[in-house]
């Protein structure tokens, strides 16, 4: 003996405000609600027991939106024939430069060769920001003069990848919107060129709505193969990383919580459940 | 002018032959659904939608006002309460302390802000306030170049008070508006919320300007009402608004800080700056 709409509502909805506050997006939270409504409607249950049943329910399917495209990113690489090419890209200041020096730091421990490629040749101080990366962090940059075509960066850096025997190319390329249609287009052609083995959308947690807009346009352009979500640090709840995955069903590979180049860890469904039913 | 999508909810309203409460809520519920899915914050919201029902519900709309015409007006209203009386940078000497969380465009604004001042006959000058992040000094000091205004920096020196400091005490007597570009922080660091703290004493700015992104979710309010805490904000940037994003987080941190949005971004050149319009934001907001 099932539910009543108006019932279903009323229990949900303390649920929905607090996916809410955790930045999940609001049109996520609607499909996830109509997905669930169906077996809440039709499913028998105790009484006094239905508000845990609700949320076990709402759990579930969140835990099964975040599972459902998990790989293990080193397997991938190890498996992989050399050079792997990874592009990152992603809505301005997201973190993406930030996001290749830890790859490459964590890579390293792993006794993986990588290169950098200075592919934002537009931003004030862009390729001073990604060489101090790579000088720190102990890996060879190639990098053009500003305002260079960050396809020939990008060319360039495979040739040397495969002259040198590195294992990766790390593709830094400019921060865009969506809506500028020139810069989704440069976006486009640098994967023609680079023909990238993964292409990374970089999302800032800090995001709230909008990464939906983003994560479903950014794919739609080049096709995102792995979520990196930043700045989980700040306090975000990171509810973003539900709506990314929910949109473009593709795997959160990592999550950034810090300055540091040890502070990109794998994400853990587990650690998301926890924040936003926490 | 409310935004797209609330024209067919309002259309309820102006077809409507009378305006019952179970309207009144139907318009209210379409209104939640948009500001929640601009990133306004949830409790925000909830307030508001609370108040907008109460007014509609008991208000008579005033001599020549249609029904429809008197719930804009009292959303509209709502919404202005909330972002506070408009106000506009001064045209003189001030000092200007940008702050914010991490890539909001504090940097790229800094050069917008020296180009906005530079049109208005004064002479302003870039301080590379940022000690942390690689290559800080180099893309502010590119920027100055860009919109050919002086810059002060010190590419060895740590202590972001130091630097500041001596920037203003080369250019205070030569340059008008001193901009001080800082690190991105939040509110965790307890060291780099102390840091803005001690740039703020030591430079004694006249505005203190959050920047924050147009897609900043529900750490706006939170986050400016820390920023609000330390150094007391006198305005706030929202930027990036050449994006999708709505910018809702503007309105929690304006509300938050109880200071208004004087400026908006809407690219990534220096040129992308213009003054703030609350109805043009609120009829994006809700659209
Ligand atoms: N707290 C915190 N800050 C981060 C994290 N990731 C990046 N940042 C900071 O965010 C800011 C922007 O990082 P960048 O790496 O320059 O971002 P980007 O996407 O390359 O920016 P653009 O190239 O301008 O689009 C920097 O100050 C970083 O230090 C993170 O996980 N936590
Ligand atoms: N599309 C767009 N991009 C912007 C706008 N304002 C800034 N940006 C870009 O956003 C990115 C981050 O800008 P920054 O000025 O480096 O941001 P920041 O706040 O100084 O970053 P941190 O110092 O690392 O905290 C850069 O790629 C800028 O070009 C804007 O209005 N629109
Ligand atoms: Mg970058
Ligand atoms: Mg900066």
């Amino acid at each position: 003996r099932g539910i009543s709409e108006e019932k279903l509502d009323a229990l949900l909805w303390e649920l929905e405000v607090g996916l809410l506050e955790s930045d999940v997006a609001y049109t996520v939270i609607e499909s996830i609600k109509k997905d669930i409504k169906e077996e809440l409607r039709n499913a028998s249950f105790e009484r006094d027991k239905i508000n845990e049943m609700v949320e076990n329910v709402l759990r579930n399917a969140i835990s099964h939106v975040l599972k459902s495209s998990e790989i293990d990113f080193m397997d991938f690489i190890k498996s992989s024939k050399k050079p792997i090419v990874i592009m990152f890209v992603g809505v301005n200041g997201s973190g993406k430069t930030l996001a290749i020096a830890k790859m490459a730091t964590l890579l390293r421990k792993y006794g993986i060769s990588s290169v950098m490629a200075a592919g934002d040749t537009f931003r004030a101080g862009a390729i001073e920001q990604l060489s101090i990366h790579a000088d720190k962090v102990g890996v060879k940059i190639i990098k053009h003069g500003s305002g260079a075509d960050p396809a020939a960066v990008a060319y360039d850096a495979i040739d040397h990848a495969k002259a040198k025997h590195k294992d990766v190319v790390l593709l830094d390329t400019a921060g865009r919107v969506q809506t500028n249609i020139n810069l989704m287009d440069e976006m486009a052609k640098i994967k023609r060129v680079a023909k990238p083995d993964l292409i990374i959308f970089v999302g800032d947690a800090l995001s709230g709505n909008d990464a939906v807009e983003q994560a479903k346009r950014f794919n739609e352009v080049v096709g995102i193969d792995g979520v990196i979500l930043t700045k989980v640090d700040t306090d975000a709840k990171g509810g973003s990383a539900l709506s990314v995955a929910y949109t473009i069903g593709k795997p959160l590979l990592f999550i950034g919580v810090g300055q540091g180049y040890e502070d990109q860890i794998p994400f853990e469904p587990q650690w998301m459940m926890d924040n936003i039913f926490g | 002018d409310l935004g797209d999508s609330l024209r067919g909810t309002l259309k309820k309203i102006a077809n409507a032959v009378h305006v019952d409460s179970k309207l009144i809520k139907e318009v209210v519920r379409d209104i939640q659904r948009a500001l929640l899915q601009a990133d306004v914050n949830v409790k925000l919201v909830l307030e508001l939608t609370k108040k907008i029902e109460k007014r509609a519900l008991q208000e008579k709309p005033p001599a020549g006002m249609s029904n429809r015409e008197h719930v804009i007006h009292i959303v509209y209203d709502e919404l202005v309460n909330i972002l506070g009386d408009s106000r506009e940078l001064p045209i003189k000497k001030q000092i200007i302390m940008m702050v914010g969380l991490y890539g909001q465009g504090k940097t790229t604004t800094c050069g917008k802000l020296a180009t906005f001042f530079k049109k208005k006959g004064l002479r302003p000058v870039l301080i590379a306030g940022d000690v942390h992040r690689p290559a800080a000094y180099e893309q502010l000091k590119q920027i100055s170049e860009q919109v050919k205004v002086p810059f002060y920096g010190d590419k060895s020196e740590k202590d972001a008070v130091k630097v500041v400091k001596e920037g203003l005490n080369k250019f205070k007597r030569v340059s008008d508006v001193i901009i001080v570009d800082t690190s991105g922080r939040h509110k965790l660091e307890n060291d780099l919320i102390s840091e803005m703290k001690d740039i703020f004493k030591a430079t004694k700015p006249d505005e203190k300007l959050l920047v924050i992104d147009a897609a900043t979710g529900q750490q706006a309010g939170p986050q400016a009402k820390a920023f609000n805490d330390a150094v007391k904000i006198s305005g706030i940037v929202l930027t990036k608004l050449d994006g999708t994003a709505k910018g809702g987080g503007a309105l929690s941190a304006a509300s938050e800080v109880g200071a208004p949005i004087v400026f908006i971004g809407t690219g990534e050149h220096s040129g992308d700056f213009e003054k703030f319009e609350p109805a043009g934001f609120i009829s994006r907001l809700l659209g």
